[in-house]
């Protein structure tokens, strides 16, 4: 192995990271996880630690950039240099960049996360049978809306698990818009667009407009790229367009046809005769997971090594079972000592949100055509705990597999995630579906129930998505979906919509709510929180802002929000953030052994 | 498998060609990843090619012939990172 000269290291071990942007190419919550696993490949021989920063300065910043990124080191198209990274120090020291004109996948060709339908966000399995026949692309057949789609698993026509493949008709990611899905046609310089562009841009990167008029309103989203989008080329992201003609012959899937390398493409257009637009086909590409390890061991002070099989070795090779080679761990404990941690903890990354809407109404792809979940969707929440999504695939990285879903009704300890969780009376009440527990902090690993819900407050529903308890009156505030009730002792006022309130439509539902002296409770939902004036019963003016305004550093959709022992609780799949009132993140660590105190 | 008519073979717009010879393109290989100098540092550019050429062969575990042979080729045109092999 190899250090860089001076044996340049880090000071400290407990390092942050900080995604600054995604590529088209995979789902962001893919590209996270890769990263987090990439980390997760150093801190598992070394006591180095790496935490996730949603803003601000961070150790490592990671971005994806094409050509000239702003470092003086320029990328060179596709395949050649695919990453570099600068050694530890600061300012651009320690950062690491990847180069977007690689097709960046997990190694063994497209990752197609799908949202909405009912796979709970799984990968597309490729090929698929629907209707009989094999299809090895998104889809719209089935469909009148022309939205494209695919099976989760190799046969929708017996299991009938299916979701919605990346598009600008459903979603954006970056830019101003949270999200929101292109609107076609829209007015971008006077001029009329009904596809996305990248006029304006000098990075290449495919735009559109989330309202009619990008002069007007100037709210904008990158469009994610289809599964068929093509790579480099004279229109790079564009999807491929079948059939198209090419030197007169009618083409119906990509073809190396007038190329020597062999390298399959196909035009982006229905006819390459006239328009000559262009680019190669999906093909392995590179895994994102192995590039961002290597380049990591730079951002950490390793050279390159001479050791072909070693994972700083400086040439890209596809490893299916990866495993750190002796040479890089003399290398990183060299640096960094080798005293061995517990690993699970680091499994602190949110993966799949846990609060995607899904709509589950049936099988989809038939002449009935379900709704798109829109923003005012009030349909009631899924109570199940989506299954976390199968990407072992090609990385063969082992995933947490507990069995799910797990009868809460006996077992505390055994729930994923809870409904919600507040201290009421001093003691720790957890909900979930229809049943509730008690833990004192006095006596900590007590945990008493379950006790039903309905037992103790009879208006309630199974489903709570927040609760506290005013610190003055000591009523007791429930709220599932848009509806809340206030219990004073056994007498009940409710539902009543939380629009009385003053909370607008954006919020579904409460999620959590934090009690602030003078009379003041914060109440959150979804990237919002809202400031309640207990007098009043009104949200004062000015709200909501964003949770991340406030609160950096925290799971921006966190599934609980609670106060608890004077510390602010955000929850978000297993895992719990605590914050001071200091707004300084304390603590990470797992609900189930550190508030439920479970063995 | 037989083409029923002969390959057409084109130039794709916008596609970079590169159009370096194999020694361009080993030079500017083995000066971008830290082999060599710059030109004005060098006496002679032949003995510094043989030199650099054996120091990036043994450095990537590739026979050591110092010489501009087709696996050393290969290995120039494979995928990397971007990070020198030597030196800063």
């Amino acid at each position: 192995f190899l250090t860089f000269e001076g044996d340049l290291k880090w000071d400290h071990s407990d390092l942050t990271y900080r995604v600054l942007n995604y590529s088209p190419d995979l789902d962001a919550s893919v590209i996270e996880d890769a990263f987090a696993r990439a980390f997760k490949v150093w801190s598992d021989v070394t006591p180095l630690t790496f935490t996730r920063l949603q803003s601000g300065e961070a150790d490592i910043m990671i971005q994806f950039g094409t050509q000239e990124h702003g470092d003086g080191y320029p990328f060179d198209g596709k395949d050649g240099l695919l990453a570099h990274a600068f050694p530890p120090g600061k300012g651009v020291q320690g950062d690491a960049h990847f180069d977007d004109d690689e097709f960046w996948t997990l190694g063994t060709g497209i990752v197609v996360k799908t949202s909405y339908g009912n796979a709970n966000g799984a990968a597309c399995h490729f090929p698929f049978t629907f209707e009989g026949q094999s299809y090895s692309t998104c889809i719209s057949e089935g469909r009148s809306d022309g939205l494209l789609w695919c099976a989760t698993t190799p046969n929708y026509d017996t299991d009938k698990v299916y979701g919605f493949c990346p598009s600008e008709l459903l979603y954006t990611y970056d830019g101003n818009s949270d999200g929101a899905k292109c609107v076609f046609p829209f007015i971008f310089e006077g001029k009329s667009y009904d596809a996305c562009t990248t006029d304006g841009r000098s990075d290449g990167y495919r735009w559109c407009a989330t309202t009619a008029s990008f002069d007007q309103d100037k709210k904008y989203g990158f469009c994610p790229n289809r599964d068929t989008a093509v790579i480099g080329g004279n229109s790079q992201g564009d999807p491929c367009v079948f059939p198209f003609t090419f030197l007169g012959q009618t083409y119906s899937a990509c073809t190396s046809e007038g190329r020597q390398d062999g390298k399959l493409w196909c035009a982006t257009t229905s006819n390459y005769d006239t328009d000559h637009k262009w680019g190669f086909c999906p093909d392995q590409g590179y895994s994102l997971f192995l590039v961002a390890a290597h380049e990591f061991g730079h951002s950490l002070g390793l050279d390159h090594s001479s050791v072909r099989d070693a994972l700083m070795y400086p040439m890209y090779s596809y490893i299916k079972d990866f495993h750190l080679h002796p040479d890089d761990v003399s290398g990183i404990q060299f640096l960094y000592g080798e005293q061995v941690r517990w690993a699970p903890l680091l499994w602190l990354w949110p993966h799949v949100p846990s609060c995607l809407p899904g709509r589950g109404s049936g099988p989809v792809p038939t002449a009935q055509v379900p709704d798109i979940p829109d923003q005012t969707s009030t349909q009631a929440e899924d109570t199940t705990t989506p299954a976390e999504p199968d990407l072992a695939t090609g990385d063969d990285y082992p995933m947490p597999t507990e069995p799910s879903p797990v009868d809460p009704s006996s077992d505390a300890c055994k729930v994923n995630s809870f409904d919600a969780i507040t201290e009421i009376n001093g003691e720790l009440h957890f909900f979930k579906s229809g049943n509730y527990w008690k833990s004192s902090g006095s006596r900590k690993g007590t945990i008493q129930g379950p006790f039903r819900i309905s037992a103790t407050w009879p208006a309630l529903p199974a489903l709570i998505n927040a609760a506290f308890q005013d610190v003055l009156t000591k009523k007791l505030f429930f709220f599932s979906g848009r509806r809340f009730w206030v219990y004073t002792g056994s007498s009940v006022v409710g539902p009543r919509g939380i629009e009385k309130l003053g909370i607008g439509k954006e919020a579904e539902r409460i999620s959590g709510a934090l009690q602030r002296g003078r009379g003041k409770v914060l109440l959150f939902s979804g990237e919002k929180y809202w400031r309640l004036d207990m007098k009043v019963q009104k949200v004062d003016k000015g709200y909501p802002r964003l949770t991340d305004d406030t609160f950096a550093g925290v799971p921006l959709n966190a599934h609980d929000v609670f106060l608890y022992q004077g510390k602010y609780h955000f929850c978000q799949d297993r895992f719990y953030w605590r914050m001071t009132p200091r707004y300084q993140v304390e603590r990470v660590g797992y609900v189930k052994y550190d508030i439920l105190n479970c063995p | 498998p037989l083409h029923s008519r002969p390959q057409a073979v084109i130039t794709f717009p916008g596609e970079l060609v590169s159009n370096l010879t194999d020694l361009q393109l080993a030079e500017s290989y083995l000066l971008r990843f830290g082999y060599t100098e710059s030109e004005g540092q060098t006496r002679s550019r032949q003995v510094s090619m043989g030199k650099a050429l054996r120091r990036m062969q043994k450095q990537l575990g590739l026979e050591e012939t110092g010489e501009l042979d087709a696996s050393t080729l290969a290995t120039m045109r494979a995928p990397r990172c971007g990070v020198p092999d030597v030196g800063r």
